[in-house]
C-alpha cells in the first residue's frame, strides 16, 4: 500500500477514458479497460462505473513526453505507464504512455496487463517485489488471471473480500531460490547459459552474472503451457527441446522452431506415455535419456529413433539413486539428476553417485 | 566532444533511475556524499529486487533498471 494507506472511501467507483490510443480499435481499448478493472472487482466488493462526460473518480488518458502533469513519459520502452494513489483531484488517475506499441496480444505491451496493474495503483496498491505479482512494477506478459495471492491480499485488506465469493484461481506465488525444500521441474542448458523452469517461471542462470534472473515463462514464450515437465539441449543442432504434458517444443536460442509443438510419441514413446518427467543428452555418445516415472528410455539422435531394449529401471541402471527423477541435466561429463530437494551427481563412468548436494545448491544458497 | 563512455551512460542511467523510483536526492554536493548515497539507493533498490545487495551497479542491477517497467516509485513517499 501507498504510504498512510490511501483509499477510496466507497465502493462504487467511476471512470472515465478520456481518449484512445491510435494503436487498437476504441472497442479494443474499451474492453482492456473494463477488464482489468473487473479484475479487482472479482475479489473485493468495489463497483466500476463507466462516464462519458464530466469528473470521474479515475481519469483514464494516453499521453506522450509531458502530457500535463509534470510527470513526462520517456518515449518508446522505459516508462510505460503510470497511476495516482486514490484521492481527490488528479488521484486515482491513470496515463497510459502513447510512445508506446499497445497490443491485445503479446506482439508488444498488452494494454490489458497495464492497465489492470495501473488500475491497482488507482485504487491503492504501491508495487510488490515478488516477481509473480501484477503489482510487480516490471511488465511481464502471462495469459490466465493476473492476480497473485499477494495481489489478493494487498486488495483485500483495504476494501475486503467480495461478497458474492466469487472463485478466482490467483497465479501462484513466485518460487523462492533459495527456499530449502525447492523442487524443480526441469533443468537445460541453452548456449552456455542454464536454464531451470518451477512452475510458471523459470529462472536463467549465465556464467557472467552472479544473480540469476527469474522470468514468467509466458512473457518469454507467451504460446508454451505455463508448466515444462522437462528440457535437454542438444548443442549439435543448436536446439532446447522443451516438454510439456504429451506435447514438445524446440527453441533455437531463445526463439521458438516452426513445425512444434509436437507430439512426444514421434520420438517413438507408446501412447501410455502421458509426460516426461526430465530429460538430458550426452552429446559424445549421441543419446538422449528420457525419464518417465520409474523408467527411463533412450534415443538415438542420429538415427532418430528409440533404442531397443527400453525402457530399464531407474533404480538398477543408476544405482544410489532414487527411483524416480524431477528434472536431469548432463554438464562436463557428468549426469545431475533432480530429485525432491535432493541433487544427484552421477558419474557415467564409474556408474555410481559421487556427489549430494540440495537442489538449490546450484543458485549458491 | 569526446563521446560518453558506456559506463558513463550506466551511471547517468542509474542516476536518473534512482532519482525517480528511490527518491535519490538531486544536486548532492560533493563526490563522497554523492557516491554514498547513491550506494545506499542501489542497495534498497537490489533488496527489492531480490538481488544481491552490494550497492554495486553490476549487470544484473543494470538489467533490471533497464526493464519496461510502471512510472510509479517503488518505495517511499508518494508525491
Amino acid at each position: 500500500h501507498f504510504p498512510r494507506h490511501l483509499k477510496w472511501d466507497k465502493n462504487n467507483i467511476t471512470f472515465r477514458i478520456l481518449n484512445y490510443t491510435p494503436d487498437l480499435k476504441k472497442s479494443d481499448v474499451d474492453r482492456a479497460i473494463r477488464n482489468a478493472l473487473n479484475v479487482w472487482s472479482d475479489v473485493t466488493p468495489l463497483t466500476f462505473k463507466k462516464l462519458h462526460e464530466g469528473i470521474a473518480d479515475i481519469m483514464i488518458s494516453f499521453g506522450s513526453k509531458e502530457h500535463g502533469d509534470y510527470n513526462p513519459f520517456d518515449g518508446p520502452n522505459g516508462l510505460l505507464a503510470h497511476a495516482y494513489p486514490p484521492g481527490k483531484g488528479i488521484g486515482g488517475d491513470t496515463h497510459f504512455d502513447e510512445d508506446e506499441q499497445w497490443t491485445k496480444d503479446s506482439s508488444a505491451y498488452n494494454l490489458f496487463i497495464v492497465a489492470a496493474h495501473e488500475l491497482g495503483h488507482a485504487l491503492g496498491m504501491s508495487h510488490s517485489s515478488d516477481p509473480g505479482a501484477l503489482m510487480y512494477p516490471v511488465y511481464s506478459y502471462a495469459t490466465g488471471f493476473p492476480l497473485s495471492g499477494d495481489d489478493i491480499e494487498g486488495i483485500q485488506a483495504l476494501y475486503g473480500p467480495n461478497p458474492d465469493s466469487k472463485k478466482v484461481k490467483p497465479r501462484p506465488i513466485a518460487p523462492n531460490k533459495c527456499d530449502p525444500m525447492l523442487t524443480f521441474d526441469a533443468v537445460t542448458e541453452l548456449r552456455g547459459e542454464t536454464i531451470v523452469f518451477k512452475d510458471s517461471f523459470y529462472w536463467r542462470l549465465h556464467p557472467q552474472m552472479t544473480e540469476p534472473d527469474q522470468i514468467l515463462i509466458q512473457s518469454t514464450w507467451p504460446s508454451l503451457p505455463s508448466k515444462v515437465d522437462a528440457a535437454y539441449e542438444n548443442p549439435e543442432k543448436d536446439i532446447v527441446f522443451m516438454f510439456s504434458g504429451i506435447k514438445m517444443w524446440a527453441l533455437n536460442g531463445y526463439n521458438l522452431v516452426n513445425g512444434y509443438p509436437k507430439y512426444i510419441h514421434k520420438l517413438g514413446l507408446p501412447k501410455t506415455i502421458r509426460k516426461i518427467d526430465a530429460a538430458l543428452h550426452i552429446a559424445d555418445k549421441g543419446k538422449t535419456l528420457l525419464f518417465t516415472d520409474e523408467e527411463y528410455w533412450s534415443y538415438d539422435e542420429a538415427a532418430g529413433t528409440m533404442d531397443r531394449g527400453y525402457p530399464r529401471s531407474i533404480e538398477e541402471d543408476f544405482p544410489g539413486m532414487d527411483d524416480e527423477v524431477d528434472a536431469a541435466a548432463f554438464h562436463h561429463g557428468r549426469l545431475y539428476f533432480f530429485h525432491d530437494h535432493i541433487q544427484y551427481e552421477y558419474s557415467y563412468t564409474y556408474r555410481k553417485v559421487i556427489g549430494i548436494q540440495r537442489t538449490n545448491s546450484i543458485f549458491n544458497c | 566532444l569526446p563521446l560518453p563512455s558506456g559506463e558513463n551512460d550506466n551511471f547517468l542511467l542509474a542516476e536518473k533511475y534512482l532519482r525517480r523510483f528511490y527518491g535519490l536526492p538531486a544536486g548532492l554536493q560533493g563526490k563522497k556524499g554523492s557516491s554514498d548515497a547513491i550506494q545506499t539507493k542501489i542497495k534498497e533498490m537490489q533488496k527489492f529486487f531480490n538481488l544481491e545487495v552490494t550497492g554495486n551497479l553490476d549487470n544484473n542491477t543494470l538489467d533490471v533498471m533497464k526493464k519496461a517497467r510502471c512510472g510509479v516509485p517503488d518505495i517511499g513517499e508518494y508525491n
